[in-house]
């Protein structure tokens, strides 16, 4: 028997808002500790975590691991019947091929439950190695998705330059080129409006803008974005969702020709 | 003009 319970469906909008523009559908691995799921986009150019631990949940049950895989769209579908504030809580039979979601508005007075197929997605971990960090920017989500939102307009790639100065984000293209330059803050009154470098090696690389765009659909989560940066390996981009776990998703550099 | 990789070269598989 599976059973997880959130007291607001809208952290689980926001959730599916997160990567349902990368994936099509996804394993959710669940276990006494939590939910756990992890994808690579269609294009194999980037990969979603996402880890929700179950002491975070209002109710958390699972008696055997269960691996649930979901169409998005579907989950999508569903979620939308929800009111922000309602409960929402997922549940599961022992080897089911069918998940149920419940909503229960806050006065109880209006029950909805929707039953979704399971779907056999196959899908492996892939193990992913420990980096040491040349550099860890973290900033205002919203700021980060401003830039990268800004920048989508002038390049397909925005290279991303870190150091301890500051972090630079340049994208060229026809129309010219634009630079973003942000200092690390000094002191500030909110915690959440800080811009804090911790560098080790400077390091400057190349993404793409459209994935770097699609993560950002996972602003509404968090107030700050951390990116994690190393010479030739993926950036990690990671909102935490609070008392509850994180979101990374992790995007493979573009490289010289 | 910059070429893509793949996410999964930096991965291992299980």
């Amino acid at each position: 028997m599976f059973e997880a319970r959130l007291g607001q469906a809208t952290i689980l909008k926001k959730i599916l808002d997160a990567i349902k523009d990368l994936l099509n559908e996804a394993t959710f691995d669940c276990s006494d500790s939590g939910i756990q799921l992890q994808a690579m986009d269609n294009s194999h150019v980037s990969l979603v975590s996402l880890t929700l631990r179950s002491d975070g949940f209002d109710k958390f049950r699972c008696d055997r691991n269960l691996s649930m895989g979901m169409n998005l769209g579907s989950m999508a579908k569903i979620l939308k019947c929800a009111n922000n504030e309602d409960n929402v809580t997922m549940k599961a039979q022992d080897n089911a091929d069918t998940v149920t979601i419940m909503f229960e508005s806050a006065n109880q007075e209006k029950v909805s439950d929707y039953e979704m197929k399971l779907m056999n997605l196959d899908q492996e971990h892939l193990g992913i190695p420990e980096t040491d960090f040349s550099c860890v920017v973290r900033m205002p989500a919203m700021e980060f998705a401003r830039i990268c939102r800004d920048l989508a307009q002038f390049s397909e790639s925005v290279v991303i330059c870190c150091t301890k100065e500051g972090v630079k984000f340049s994208a060229s293209g026809d129309v010219g080129t634009a630079n973003i330059k942000l200092a690390q803050t000094g002191s500030v009154d909110k915690e959440e409006e800080a811009v804090i470098i911790e560098m080790q090696e400077p390091v400057t690389l190349t993404f793409a803008c459209r994935y770097l765009n699609a993560f950002t659909k996972a602003t509404p989560l968090s107030t700050q974005v951390q990116l994690s940066m190393c010479a030739d390996v993926p950036l990690v981009v990671e909102y935490a969702i609070k008392d509850l776990g994180h979101i990374r998703y992790y995007l493979a550099p573009k490289i010289e020709d | 003009t910059k070429f893509q990789l793949g996410i999964s070269m930096f991965f291992t598989w299980p």
